[in-house]
């Protein structure tokens, strides 16, 4: 498999902060997860009313939807499993290629 | 035999390298493959130069792809741009007149390291791969590493960060290499394009901060008329404006510094997608997003011919 299947349950959320207390406490939560940031590239860039896109590892996924929950942060489920996505991204190449 | 390549796939660099080969083995009158230096791990800095040769100076335009890693759907489209440019040079008149007036240099890949690092190990890696001994991080941020208000808003000091600015401006071999090519051809450079995903829009100076440049009307004008060819493809909406209040404010981005440097219209594209695939736009859409594409980047080269 693409990556050794490495991407396997991870997904990608969208969260739109709407106001400046949740645009705080994003920023908190991303400085202190690891998380991949699709956008914006940083959570410096954060801002109020903008979509955040992020990429999280299937490890992390529950924490932070738990967190998300807590706070009352609506979120967007973009791609429910990135490793799927991604075979389906290089299409035939990748399916010939283990053939 | 003749030499076949799939422009709607995502290529690995070595094919990519190939093909860049085969361009100007096959096209020797229209290109011409040159390297403009070396990337941090050693690799060769490929340059495609499009245009007929003529004994005159004419107008330039630079487009680079690939800054950014994981925006995989950068480097098929400068790919595309040149497939088209030259398949269509002989029946489309106003392909023929772009090509005979001005000098297309394309940069396929601009950030070859982290590129064959996100097919090898992390698909979706940023930045470049250099390092200094006593960071534990990898990397700057290529569009961060620009010598225009460097490491100021929208840069991060910190080198485990995707927006790192790096340890001093054109840190990067990649950033001095570009840097330096485009100093030397700045009297004739008129047009600086940057390929970038995902977002949808056409962006403009200023990133680093909130302010109109001085040739506000013809740069908008110019992107209003891009945006509408794009437009006119598939009907797929893109906003332009300006980068910082478009997009966010940054600095030490590619586009700022080119404009800085005397090249007066400076734009970066953010392609498809809105975030429904993000990074993960598959190859059935590689083909409507560059044909749309194709469509604007035409329409900023034609209004270079025409006086603003």
């Amino acid at each position: 498999y693409l990556y050794n299947n490495r991407y396997v349950g991870d997904q990608v959320l969208r969260i739109i902060p709407s106001s400046p207390g949740e645009l705080h406490y994003l920023k908190q939560l991303f400085q202190n997860m690891t998380v991949d940031l699709w956008q914006p590239s940083s959570s410096n860039l954060i801002h109020e009313g903008k979509a955040v896109d992020v990429h999280v590892g299937r490890d992390r996924t529950a924490r932070l939807k738990n967190l998300l929950r807590r706070a009352h942060i609506q979120h967007e489920l973009l791609i429910t499993d990135v490793q799927r996505e991604m075979e389906k991204q290089t299409g035939y190449r990748s399916n010939r290629k283990r053939r | 035999s003749v030499f076949q390549y799939d422009y709607e796939v995502y290529h690995p660099l070595e094919e990519i390298q190939s093909w860049m080969f085969e361009m100007n083995r096959t096209h020797p009158h229209l290109v011409d493959l040159f390297s403009i230096g070396r990337s941090y791990e050693g690799r060769p800095l490929y340059v495609l130069q499009l245009g007929n040769r003529v004994r005159t100076s004419k107008k330039a335009v630079w487009m680079d792809c690939g800054v950014h890693a994981r925006e995989w759907i950068g480097p098929a489209f400068c790919q595309w741009f040149v497939k088209e440019a030259l398949n269509s040079y002989q029946h489309d008149s106003s392909m023929r007149r772009l090509l005979k007036q001005l000098n297309f240099y394309i940069m396929p890949v601009f950030n070859v390291d982290g590129y064959h690092y996100s097919w090898k190990s992390d698909r979706f890696w940023r930045k470049t791969r250099s390092k200094k001994a006593k960071y534990h991080c990898r990397g700057v941020d290529a569009n961060r590493n620009f010598k225009v208000k460097w490491c100021e808003e929208g840069a991060s000091t910190h080198p485990c960060d995707d927006t790192y600015c790096g340890p001093f401006p054109e840190s990067e071999p990649e950033v001095k290499a570009v840097s330096r090519f485009l100093r030397k051809h700045k009297k004739h450079m008129r047009a600086y394009i940057s390929i970038h995903a995902y977002a949808q829009m056409l962006l403009y100076p200023y990133s680093y901060k909130y302010g109109t440049i001085p040739n506000f009307d013809c740069v908008e004008t110019a992107a209003q008329s891009a945006v509408s060819a794009l437009y006119s493809a598939y009907g797929v909406r893109y906003r332009y404006g300006p980068a910082s209040t478009t997009l966010y404010v940054s600095s030490g981005s590619s586009i700022d510094w080119a404009y800085k440097n005397g090249i007066p219209y400076a734009f970066a594209f953010e392609l498809r997608d809105t975030g429904h695939y993000g990074f993960l736009l598959p190859e059935a859409l590689i083909g409507p997003t560059c044909t749309e594409t194709m469509r604007a980047v035409r329409a900023i080269a034609s209004g270079l011919l025409k006086k603003c």
